[in-house]
């Protein structure tokens, strides 16, 4: 855990 | 992807369209403030730092990389093209813009998702983000009248957030684990400083007066 949430947003 | 997040994109396109027509038809940039366009560049080189790293998808992709080139090609137009420059407002656009960048980037160091250089980055990027208008409106509010174009750059600039803040609404209701708290945060507080200009534009557009700020 704690790996940083893909950032799928612009 | 949803609804209300591809119309946050599209009208964050809309408004870099706009302000490329207003700058290329009108050959002049008088209005247009060039530390916040300084802004945007940082954000988007800030923030789309994965872009070589990290595929999302073709639309990410493409997105990116319009956003990048595009703010870059406002900074160059409006700093080195012969015409245009010659219509920048220099002594109005006088906000000074590197305070925004260091409180933005120390606000990254202490607030961040993870204490990597990409997380603080993307952090200052979306805080920096927030407060990239701010030397658009004082802009707007000494030079009095507001031209078309730029008033509506400003206005899909402002839009585009609040399609965001609506996108996160819906993802935190059908997506499980979905918490963006620093990007909704601060989408909430960029949103909230539009509030004053989208107040004024409504006025102008009822009223299909030309668009006044007070100074």
């Amino acid at each position: 855990e704690g790996q940083s949430v893909v950032k799928d947003e612009l | 992807m949803n609804i209300f997040r591809l119309a946050g994109d599209m009208t964050h396109l809309l408004s870099i369209i706009v302000l490329l027509l207003k700058i290329y038809a009108t050959k002049s940039c008088s209005g247009i403030s060039l530390k916040t366009q300084e802004l945007y560049a940082l954000v988007f080189l800030a923030r789309y730092l994965d872009l070589f790293t990290d595929f999302i998808s073709v639309y990410n992709t493409i997105m990116k990389v319009v956003f990048i080139a595009s703010s870059l090609a406002i900074v160059w137009c409006m700093r080195l093209h012969p015409l245009v420059k010659r219509s920048y407002d220099k002594e109005l656009d006088t906000f000074r813009h590197y305070f925004l960048i260091g409180g933005t980037f120390v606000l990254a160091l202490v607030l961040n998702e993870k204490f990597t250089l990409q997380e603080i980055l993307w952090a200052f990027s979306i805080y920096l983000e927030a407060v990239a208008i701010l030397p658009q409106l004082v802009l707007l509010q000494r030079s009095g009248n507001v031209d078309n174009l730029t008033g509506q750059y400003v206005f899909f600039l402002g839009a585009y957030r609040a399609f965001y803040i609506l996108n996160w609404i819906y993802r935190y209701l059908t997506e499980p684990r979905f918490t963006r708290w620093i990007a909704c945060v601060s989408g909430i507080v960029q949103t909230g400083i539009y509030a004053d200009f989208f107040y004024y534009y409504f006025i102008s557009w009822k009223n299909n007066s030309k668009l006044k700020l007070p100074a």
